[in-house]
């Protein structure tokens, strides 16, 4: 059974792209075969796995618009053992033209549905913002994956996102669930990261993974040559760490 | 002169709000007086400057579709000596609300003509996208502020923000140009920061702020408390920076 899950949060910047890459990476290397969508129109899902988003024939916003089959748009990414649906900056036209077609908070499910059984999962990058690219993650996952940097304005709203995955949850897509709180870019030295990961773990308890994911410049450096972590550096604190994390979801998922 | 800035980078998480609201703080300890527009519905300039986006009776949204004017949605941050048009998720609505109307492009201008005169500066924080609010604000702007983290998916997203500015300048505003490009977060400890700081260098020259802010917890934790970093911790290395920066900007606007 495929598991379709949203990497979302809108909040800019908290690792959304880079949980996505390399959970997509160390689940491969666990022998699943996965399927990455890249739903934000700066297209740095694609470009972090050696896609070029400048020379896409065929992108998601194609799916998205009915333009073209899902088989037509996939491709597999270079190193990282996993297949990619890219994205570039015509998402950004899709989103205007979606808001005017009936289903429009539909067009991801539907489009995903005939490809979806060819994975075990399905990772979908979401844009730093509640928009109806995010919509439609929502609306086509069965979890919702929240990365969090341990820092004021990202706490802060949690609620907002919380808030939507709940209306849609009561309107058009009654199994979404929340998969679970990742924190990331998680600096041990600062006060501020403790206090802030004592309150997720208050609020949140056990849907917050025990996983941690340390700041590592690794982490940084490796999109610039188009790789995941596991195939850049795969004995840094990063590659370790999303190899945990790859490794606590496969647990969850199997006493679900 | 009212010189109107917007803080701008799609690239989620590179310190737009915190530059918008320090360098806000830091224009005002040099007696220049100064309107912060909150334009993202995350509200989170509207948070670090201390007011409460949850409370609030009139925000910028009201002001963009036409339902009260610009003297009634401002009000005074507590601490930072700078006026405020406070943002909520409202803005979330109206986005879409705006897409449906005549001159859409302009709203916030418009709004902004009888009040931009009080003012020797109004700077307005953007979400992190290139949506219809973030066109409001290159419409209304005279100048483009752009806070770049030196890594890699940042510095590969320039190009697309650069060619929307240009589209701007070329259909809607003509006097929009790129007041300057300011590194933030920078952490010299990491080779990464310092060979994308060169790229910027080579590319824009003389449009890259020499004030560099570095990474400074101190930064993260002062909106925690509503308050600028200059009220939060004048002698941070963070505060330093930022009254650095603003001395720059006003010595290059008083050579313009
Ligand atoms: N654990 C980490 N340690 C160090 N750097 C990291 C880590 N995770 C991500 N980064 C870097 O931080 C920046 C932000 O991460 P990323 O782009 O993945 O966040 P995002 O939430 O996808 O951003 P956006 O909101 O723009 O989509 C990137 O430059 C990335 O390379
Ligand atoms: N120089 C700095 N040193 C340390 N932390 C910083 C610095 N600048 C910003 N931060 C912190 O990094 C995070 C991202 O910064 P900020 O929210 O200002 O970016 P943004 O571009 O406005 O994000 P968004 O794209 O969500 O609007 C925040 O938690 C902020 O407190
Ligand atoms: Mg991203
Ligand atoms: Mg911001």
């Amino acid at each position: 059974m495929t598991r379709i899950l949203a990497i979302t949060n809108q909040k800019g910047g908290v690792g959304k792209t880079t949980t996505c890459i390399n959970l997509c990476a160390a689940l491969a290397l666990a022998r699943r075969r996965v399927l990455l969508v890249d739903l934000d129109p700066q297209g740095n899902a694609t470009m972090g796995c050696g896609i070029d988003k400048h020379g896409l024939e065929r992108s998601v916003c194609d799916l998205l618009l009915g333009e073209a089959p899902p088989q037509a748009c996939i491709q597999p990414a270079p190193v990282a053992g996993i297949d990619v649906l890219p994205a570039n900056a015509d998402l950004t036209a899709a989103e205007v033209a979606l808001m005017h077609q009936p289903g429009r908070e539909r067009r991801l499910q539907q489009a995903l549905q005939t490809v979806a059984p060819d994975y075990d999962y399905v990772l979908v990058d979401c844009p730093p913002s509640l928009n109806m690219l995010t919509i439609n993650a929502l609306v086509a996952a069965a979890g919702v994956l929240i990365p969090v940097q341990c820092e004021y304005y990202a706490l802060e709203g949690l609620t907002a996102l919380l808030e939507t995955v709940r209306q849609i949850r009561e309107t058009i897509n009654p199994g979404l669930e929340i998969d679970g709180l990742v924190r990331t870019m998680f600096d041990a030295r600062n006060r501020l990261a403790g206090q802030v990961s004592e309150q997720l773990l208050a609020h949140f308890g056990d849907r917050v993974y025990r996983t941690i994911v340390p700041r590592n410049v690794r982490l940084a450096e490796a999109p610039s040559h188009g790789m995941p972590i596991l195939a850049y550096d795969k004995g840094s604190r990063g590659a370790i760490a999303y190899l945990a994390l790859a490794g606590e979801l496969l647990r969850r998922d199997e006493a679900r």
